[in-house]
């Protein structure tokens, strides 16, 4: 038996919008930990890992670790029934075929039940092992989603360098050429609106400018965005969902052959 | 040229 309230039923359909467009089917995991998912888009270039922390929902009860594999369209689909207010409750029997999603209204004047069928997923669960980063950038989500979405206009790839003198974000296409420069800028008054940059040593990296403009669905769950690189490694782009989890991105690189 | 590296050349199947 599982049923997981959530209060904050909405943040389940923001996060379904960011990443229904990258995974297609994925299984979903649900432990004493949390609920949480990781999976790779077709291509095998990026991951998604998410978790929604046990703490975080109402009520929640998982008797025994169990997966769940869902198409994620379809799971979307299905939340967008969901009103922005609503309290969201998964629920499923031990060994169904399926999972229902509640959604109440705050004043409980309405209750409606969508029961998705389940489909079984072969998935690997992948290590990722924990890693030191040259550099980890703070930045407003928005203004990232900006930058991602400007530079693609122009061009397919963009190189990522941060070095002394802030992070740059630099593309070029048959049109031309555009970098864009965030300095460190702590000064002010929301830290939400602040870029901070760690440095331990300058980085440079070159990313698909699609996957980036993809990850950037995912800024309604948060108002900063959390970039970390280092050389030779897939960067994390994460989004941090209040008081509850992350969803994390990575992305492998582009070398020069 | 540019070549795009595979998340799994970067983690491991378990």
């Amino acid at each position: 038996m599982l049923e997981l309230r959530l209060v904050q039923g909405n943040l389940l359909k923001k996060v379904l919008e960011a990443v229904k467009d990258l995974v297609t089917d994925a299984n979903f995991d649900c432990s004493s930990t949390g609920f949480s998912l990781q999976a790779m888009d077709s291509s095998h270039v990026a991951l998604v890992a998410l978790l929604l922390r046990s703490e975080g929902f109402e009520h929640y009860r998982c008797d025994r670790n169990v997966s769940m594999g869902m198409n994620l369209n379809n799971m979307a689909k299905m939340l967008k029934c969901a009103g922005n207010d609503d309290i969201v409750t998964i629920k499923a029997d031990d060994g169904s075929d399926t999972v229902t999603f509640m959604f109440e209204s705050p004043n409980q004047d309405k209750i409606a039940d969508f029961e998705m069928k389940l489909m079984d997923i072969d998935s690997e669960h992948l290590g990722i092992p924990e890693a030191e980063y040259h550099a980890i950038v703070r930045m407003p989500s928005s203004e990232f989603a900006r930058i991602c979405k400007d530079l693609s206009s122009i061009g397919d790839t963009v190189v990522i360098s941060v070095t002394k003198e802030g992070v740059k974000f630099s593309t070029r296409g048959d049109i031309g050429n555009a970098n864009v420069v965030c300095r460190q800028n702590t000064t002010v008054d929301k830290p939400e609106e602040s870029t901070t940059i760690e440095m331990h040593e300058p980085v440079s990296l070159t990313f698909a400018l699609r996957y980036m403009n993809s990850f950037t669905k995912a800024t309604p769950l948060s108002s900063t965005v959390t970039i970390s690189l280092s050389s030779e490694l897939p960067v994390v782009v994460e989004y941090k969902i209040a008081e509850m989890g992350y969803i994390r991105f990575y992305l492998a690189p582009k070398i020069e052959d | 040229m540019q070549r795009q590296k595979s998340i799994l050349s970067f983690f491991q199947r378990p």
